[in-house]
């Protein structure tokens, strides 16, 4: 049997606000694009709302008890057990694999090198205009540049004149020309940094959200029975100057109103251009033959609070901050294969795109977790799903904490 | 098939009212962890006390609870967790 390429597309604090999980809003025809054509699921949930326990945990299958990793400070090999990676257990299956952008959190947490050479066949690429995310190149209304949670840009003003996510995309469509010419199965692994703070992308995209069309969060009020132990005080906001300009009470605010369309429209805006950079990888997948062999997964580490619960940012338990989309696209399984002359993901260009035009795909309602990523995508290339992992599982290093969820695609 | 699909997820805290580092504590200050059961019907979240010395959960020391029907409370904005006529379903929880 022919080996199935992998394209496992992870984005940045991504909540489920897209077109194809019935946002009214949001502008996402790429996405909504692959999600026509994949097994989409509606209730997909992460393990722990905040970056390095959630990536750590979807990318070795076990949960957070299980990597010892609540925090960034710890690598899972030394600090819990030296399990096996889904990446790992491609390469030790053959594949070339290969990481583009944010996949591990980096840092300690995946030992300063994205957890290689375990993980990945060459080292990961991390886009060189990632140093500028968190400098001060927003234009704030003073005419200088500001450290802004707010953040739309010129990106031939920014430094280097682009942004961390199109030079991934750029890195990855080179990787998959390289792939092809090579021939040999990929895992190819393209982490994107948006929409995660700050909110900067280019302004271009503001215009998909005139700010009379943005309304606040349906119940922005912290609700009375709340317990104090639940409520996230979303620290890292407060730290952008434009928030911290504001004098914000601490623990609970609120942001003023018309603030909190500002991050609303920008939060939109980011997930657009997100939309732009999935739809161009896409689009050259496509271009370049490999659509028809090559898997694509499309989720996040975790959602994003948009002033629900008069909160913002990760940090808890709501489904706001857990809830992640996830749609598998499966060559000839999830969609057929396109008719002669026509194509499976041509580029939409969101600022041309009429929204209600794709129709949905496999939708299933079914609640899944995204320690069901490792042994799903595993079985969908045509490997061995690894074994479930005992009550204890430090001493193991290859099984799983979830389950393969391919079965439910017929249910879709 | 005929397991009720649930997602599990986990929130740490360093104290049971927020204070600048409750968002992201170290290890080593993680004194609370909040487990939550998702279900396609609701959502039950219960706040235990955290050693992160030894990474266990004392489900005897409950600081808060919550619990939200989502067929009617979508948003989850109405905790019943603290409603009497919801005790013996949270026991079965326990």
């Amino acid at each position: 049997k022919e080996k199935k390429n992998v394209l496992f597309i992870v984005a940045d604090d991504l909540r489920t606000s897209l077109h194809c999980y019935g946002d009214q809003i949001v502008k996402s025809p790429n996405i909504d694009q692959l999600a026509s054509k994949s097994a989409v699921f509606q209730n997909a949930f992460a393990q722990q709302a905040v970056c390095a326990p959630s990536r750590t945990s979807f990318l070795t299958s076990r949960r957070p008890d299980t990597t010892k990793l609540y925090d960034f400070g710890s690598y899972w090999r030394v600090h819990a057990g030296n399990y096996s990676t889904l990446p790992q257990y491609f390469k030790e299956n053959g594949y070339i694999t290969m990481s583009v952008g944010k996949v591990f959190h980096p840092g300690i947490s995946s030992n300063h090198t994205d957890d290689y050479p375990y993980s990945w066949s060459i080292p990961p690429y991390h886009p060189s205009a990632e140093k500028y995310e968190n400098a001060k190149t927003c234009r704030g209304s003073d005419g200088k540049l500001h450290a802004n949670l707010v953040c739309p840009v010129a990106v031939s003003q920014v430094p280097e004149g682009t942004l961390p996510d199109i030079q991934s995309t750029e890195e990855a469509i080179w990787l998959l020309k390289a792939a092809k010419e090579k021939g040999s199965p990929f895992f190819l692994a393209v982490g994107y940094h948006k929409p995660h703070i700050p909110l900067r992308y280019p302004q271009e995209f503001l215009k998909l959200y005139p700010l009379e069309e943005v309304t606040l969060a349906p119940d922005p009020e912290i609700p009375e029975g709340l317990p104090a132990v639940a409520y996230n005080p979303w620290t890292d906001i407060r730290k952008r100057e434009d928030v911290k300009a504001l004098n914000i009470s601490f623990p609970y605010g609120p942001i003023p109103k018309d603030f909190q369309l500002l991050i609303r429209q920008s939060y939109f805006a980011a997930v657009s251009y997100l939309d732009s950079q999935v739809g161009q990888l896409l689009d050259n997948l496509d271009k370049l033959g490999l659509a028809k062999n090559t898997v694509v997964v499309f989720t996040s580490d975790h959602g994003w609070s948009l002033g629900e619960h008069g909160e913002w940012a990760k940090y808890s338990n709501f489904d706001v901050a857990t809830g992640v989309p996830l749609m598998f696209y499966v060559p000839n399984i999830t969609a057929p294969f396109p008719q002669p002359g026509k194509r499976t993901f041509p580029f939409i260009d969101p600022f041309d795109h009429v929204p209600g035009k794709i129709p949905p795909g496999l939708v299933s309602s079914i609640v899944v977790e995204l320690v069901d990523l490792f042994p799903t995508i595993a079985e969908l290339a045509g490997l061995n799903v690894p074994p479930p992992c005992p009550k204890t599982s430090f001493d193991i290093q290859l099984c799983t904490e979830g389950i393969s969820i391919v079965d439910l695609f017929n249910a879709s | 098939s005929d397991v009720e699909a649930i997602a599990y997820s986990q929130y740490p805290r360093p104290a049971d009212h927020p204070q600048w580092n409750s968002d992201l504590p170290h290890l080593r200050d993680i004194r609370i962890m909040g487990y939550s059961i998702r279900s396609c019907d609701y959502r039950y979240t219960v706040w235990v006390e955290f050693n992160p010395l030894n990474y266990t959960a004392n489900f005897l020391n409950v600081y808060a609870g919550e619990l939200y029907l989502l067929e009617t409370d979508p948003n989850q904005d109405n905790n019943l967790y603290n409603h009497t006529e919801f005790v013996n379903l949270i026991k079965e929880f326990l």
